[in-house]
């Protein structure tokens, strides 16, 4: 089953 | 004050037209040298998208102060709508604005209509999103890469990218079967618009839900090609040039659990 990464997991919040 | 006046309207109806469905309400950040960005998520925060328009996409461009405009992007569209393809487009706003006074002239100046589109204050999030080296890029006709997403998209909610020295394999496995386009690098001598272009460090082997993908090739009718820079397990970027900026889509891939 594919899940969906979210984009948070990779950047950071300025 | 800012006052950007866009040669012809169509590049920011085609804009808005390309990132309404992605995200609803936007921070238009305005400044003398950097002209207009804007950096938004997706409410899923799977998709991200990054706008740049120098002041050298304008016709003239000026902003004493730097500004934020907080648009729906919906109203905008309204208001986009009302204004022809070939009409001037002239954005302007007050200093510390509440409005947007968006005004279409018609070329022959026998025309002039304008509207006023509330501002808002919205609270997003801002990403730091680095350059960084993916293991591949391909370059191609964007109505192609919009044609594998649109047709695939009918057979899986998910779409694999399998990239190898010199083709590029979309592949979609769903209820009623399974299907897979392969294009290969080539390089057309009469039109170079029309070439497929793959740089490779490291195969790559990447799943992205069909949706979003979807969402992303609306933006094809803003450049004739599409660069899509691919790492394994890390968010794929997909840029789309315009004369003077760009519009890039930053889209987390999916994983096997």
């Amino acid at each position: 089953k594919n899940t969906q990464f979210n984009l948070m997991d990779f950047y950071e919040l300025i | 004050m800012l006052e950007g006046k866009f040669e012809s309207a169509s590049l920011m109806k085609r804009l808005v037209e390309a990132i309404k469905d992605s995200v609803k309400l936007c921070n238009f950040n305005c400044s003398q040298t950097k002209g207009i960005t804007l950096q938004a998520i997706d409410d899923s925060r799977v998709l991200l998208i990054s706008l740049k328009l120098d002041p050298g996409c304008f016709e003239g461009f000026r902003c004493d102060k730097n500004l934020v405009l907080g648009l729906d992007l919906e109203s905008l569209s309204k208001v986009l709508k009302q204004g022809n393809n070939e009409d001037y487009l002239t954005l302007i706003a007050e200093d510390a604005p509440d409005n947007l006074l968006v005004v279409f002239e018609d070329p022959k100046k026998d025309r002039i209509s304008e509207f006023s589109l509330k501002l808002m204050d919205i609270d997003s999030d801002v990403l730091s999103i680095e350059d960084m080296d993916h293991d591949c890029s391909i370059t191609l006709p964007s109505s192609d890469f919009a044609k594998v997403a649109r047709d695939m998209r009918t057979l899986s909610e998910s779409l694999q990218i399998l990239v190898t020295k010199d083709s590029v394999k979309f592949m979609a496995s769903g209820p009623i079967g399974t299907g897979s386009v392969i294009i290969k690098a080539h390089t057309d001598l009469k039109d170079g618009k029309e070439s497929i272009k793959i740089d490779l460090n490291k195969s790559v082997n990447v799943t992205f839900g069909a949706k979003y993908l979807n969402d992303i090739v609306k933006a094809s009718t803003l450049a004739e090609t599409v660069t899509i820079k691919l790492t394994n397990k890390i968010p794929a970027l997909f840029e789309f040039k315009l004369q003077g900026g760009y519009l890039r889509y930053y889209l987390a891939p999916k994983f096997d659990e």
